[in-house]
């Protein structure tokens, strides 16, 4: 759990879709997201900007939530949150 | 023949030049060739400056990058205030150039060293996700030194993604050895914060590294901290000895940067085949020898296989009210009579959930059977949250070598305000070991200080200069448990009239825990699962599926699946029923699960006390 502070979402999602960056390509183009491409080396896991959503908010961004959920190809996705990380 | 660099500030760096006690050894080190050479380090920062002299001829482009804004040019961008420096001397401090005549040099002044601009912008679990699994199988080790924040209020950890990105490199890094993630310690001394609740320092794919000033004193912004690994030299109030920052745009800074001795000793040594356990760090002043053995950490063995995990986990039903002080036993037998038992602990974890008015107010410690307590959480007077724990994990290194069988204690204390009230929902006691009897070591030095002075094309080792047995690049003063000695002659080489007598490691049978041939007839004790035959010098017992040399995942019959069993111990929380699996037999059923993991694959080998 986070502490107390309420997350900040931001512009980008990480989605899995097992089918590889084609498929990717195609929900992007669907819904208005960049692909930013692979997080990891194995290509199951994308990171996609969208442009239309802004850059910070304290609440999700429920249209592109309820589009990823109803995608068939997509087995899972997270809008990102500002992590607070300080240097040591 | 010792190498003394002729940079003007080596003189300065008292932790590598022999001024400190202990002495780390590091002259000693570079004599026999240990400079890094081979090895490549990406510093997870706000990027490193590849032109700076001391890094230039180091810098490795394949382990740089800049996940922020994809900029082609990962260096570091300067503030007015110089505040992007954190990469270039923590890259410095590792790997700067020798006898370049500027600032000190770097412990491994032969590694590759890059840096990857993450910290100077947006972070998310992608961005850190990303950093840490930059080229895994070209970098050997990722340093960071960063985390959530220090304020001893936070309670914060890796993301679902970040955590993939741990796992991933622990298991397919470095060609499957696994990749070394060094994470500083927290700097929360001054907020009473504690390492326990930052999810990378305490998590088990991290090797944690606290501080400490020349004089063994506890620096002001260091936080305690359970889970720490290994501590290294660092920089304490102005009156102590600075760790010479070997790499700045502006001169070399005494600034200190905790991380960075341990992460260059970490660095020297880098024959990363074998795992050696933490007891080589055990000794209070490493000679030599040390600096010949691997440096990566037992838990990397815990995840190649080599090691074991046993553990626990009692959903309660219902709740239990959290007293002022309440302790919670429980007797673990830690899968005993199993030929996946544990019989030498190495990490522990406590995974809790509860809640508490007063989250800070609560003292969390762990009593192992043999009496050692660890503080997971001490108080925490800034913390005033209600959230409680949600299956939060404390990890402790304070029972190594400990065995784990008997009872456990978990203390909850509330060292705050008289009126706190809060409920305990579940608590899982996870114990990571293996199976060797640490009473069986030989006391005294184990590896012996000779080097292998031959090696064949593979880098196994052919001659030892000394009374020592060769155990793949090893020389050891005896061979381990699984090993038996022997002689072995070799045919002479053309041009040499002898033949060679070399004395050698072989693998025992696999049914033999120690043996003194390699048949099934050989062994002289059998791992705890199976009993000796004397008349037969055989092991006896149930034959397992792992007992042939590859590894297994699930090492419990399968009724006892651990994975079944944490997924149906999940379902009966869920549906408050009693959890349907039992560790041993002289528990009540709801206690613990046992969950325990393969046994090693291939001959278990880890190097004693005082190597």
């Amino acid at each position: 759990w986070a502490s107390v502070r309420a997350p900040i979402y931001v512009s980008s999602w990480a989605v899995r879709v097992s089918q590889g960056n084609r498929e990717v390509e195609r929900l992007a183009r669907k819904f208005g997201f960049v692909n930013l491409g692979p997080i990891f080396p194995d290509g199951q896991y994308f990171h996609l900007r969208h442009r239309g959503v802004v850059q910070q908010s304290l609440t999700p961004h429920w249209g592109h939530r309820l589009h990823l959920k109803k995608d068939p190809k997509v087995q899972w996705f997270q809008q990102q949150t500002l992590r607070r990380r300080v240097k040591r | 023949s010792v190498v003394v660099p002729t940079d003007p500030w080596f003189s300065k760096q008292w932790y590598m030049n022999s001024e400190a006690q202990p002495d780390l050894s590091v002259l000693q080190a570079w004599g026999q060739g240990l400079s890094g050479q081979g090895i490549v380090v990406s510093v997870l920062d706000d990027g490193i400056e590849k032109d700076h002299p001391d890094l230039w001829a180091n810098y490795d482009p394949l382990a740089s990058y800049d996940f922020n804004d994809y900029d082609p040019d990962p260096q570091p961008r300067y503030t007015p205030s110089d505040e992007n420096r954190h990469g270039t001397r923590c890259a410095g401090e590792v790997a700067a150039m020798a006898d370049n005549g500027f600032c000190g040099v770097g412990v491994a002044f032969n590694a590759r060293i890059g840096g990857v601009r993450m910290l100077d912008g947006t972070i998310t679990d992608v961005i850190e996700a990303q950093s840490l699994s930059l080229q895994p199988q070209h970098i050997h080790i990722y340093s960071a030194s960063w985390g959530p924040e220090d304020d001893g209020r936070t309670v914060d950890g890796p993301g679902i993604l970040t955590r993939e990105a741990f796992r991933r490199g622990v298991t397919k890094g470095r060609g499957g050895l696994g990749t070394l993630f060094i994470w500083a310690s927290g700097n929360g001394g001054l907020h009473y914060d504690d390492c326990n609740c930052d999810g990378y320092t305490n998590s088990i794919h991290t090797l944690s590294v606290g501080s400490t000033t020349q004089q063994g004193r506890v620096p002001w912004y260091s936080e305690a901290c359970a889970s720490t690994l290994t501590t290294t030299y660092s920089s304490g109030v102005a009156t102590d000895p600075q760790i010479v920052s070997a790499a700045a745009s502006t001169g070399s800074p005494p600034q200190a940067l905790p991380s960075q001795p341990g992460l260059l000793t970490s660095l020297l040594p880098h024959r990363c085949d074998l795992a050696p356990s933490q007891s080589c760090f055990e000794n209070a002043n490493p000679g030599r020898a040390q600096w010949l053995t691997p440096v990566i950490p037992a838990l990397w063995e815990a995840e190649a296989g080599g090691s074991r995990a046993a553990g626990g986990s009692s959903p309660l039903d219902p709740p239990s009210p959290i007293l002022p002080l309440i302790y919670i036993r429980k007797n673990v037998s830690a899968c005993a009579g199993r030929h996946n038992s544990i019989r030498s602990l190495e990490h522990v974890q406590a995974q809790l959930t509860l809640s508490y008015s007063r989250r800070g107010d609560l003292e969390i410690s762990l009593t192992s059977p043999m009496g050692t307590r660890s503080t997971l959480v001490a108080i925490r007077p800034l913390d005033v949250s209600t959230e409680g724990y949600n299956n939060w994990v404390f990890m402790s290194t304070h029972f190594w070598d400990e065995n784990p069988q008997g009872v456990w204690t978990l203390g909850l204390e509330n060292k705050g305000y008289y009126f706190n009230t809060g409920m305990l929902y579940r608590y899982t006691l996870l114990l990571y070991g293996t199976a060797e009897d640490m009473t069986a070591r030989p006391t005294g030095p184990q590896v012996t200080s000779s080097a292998c002075v031959q090696r064949d094309t593979e880098g196994l080792c052919q001659v030892c200069d000394g009374p020592a047995y060769i155990l793949g690049r090893l020389c050891l003063a005896y061979c381990p448990p699984r090993f038996f000695n022997h002689t072995r002659l070799v045919t002479a080489r053309p041009g040499h009239t002898a033949a060679l007598a070399l004395r050698v490691c072989s693998s025992c049978h696999s049914s033999c825990y120690t043996c003194r041939g390699g048949s099934l007839k050989d062994c002289t004790s059998c791992p705890p699962s199976s009993t000796l035959d004397q008349q037969q010098g055989s092991c006896v017992g149930p034959t397992t599926p792992d007992s042939s040399p590859r590894l297994r995942a699930a090492a419990c019959p399968q009724h006892r699946c651990p994975a079944s069993a944490m997924v149906l111990g999940l379902l009966a929380m869920t549906l408050q029923g009693l959890v349907l699996c039992s560790m041993s037999m002289d528990l009540p059923p709801q206690t613990w699960l046992s969950r325990a993991r393969a046994t090693p694959t291939k001959p278990q080998v880890r190097l004693p006390a005082g190597t």
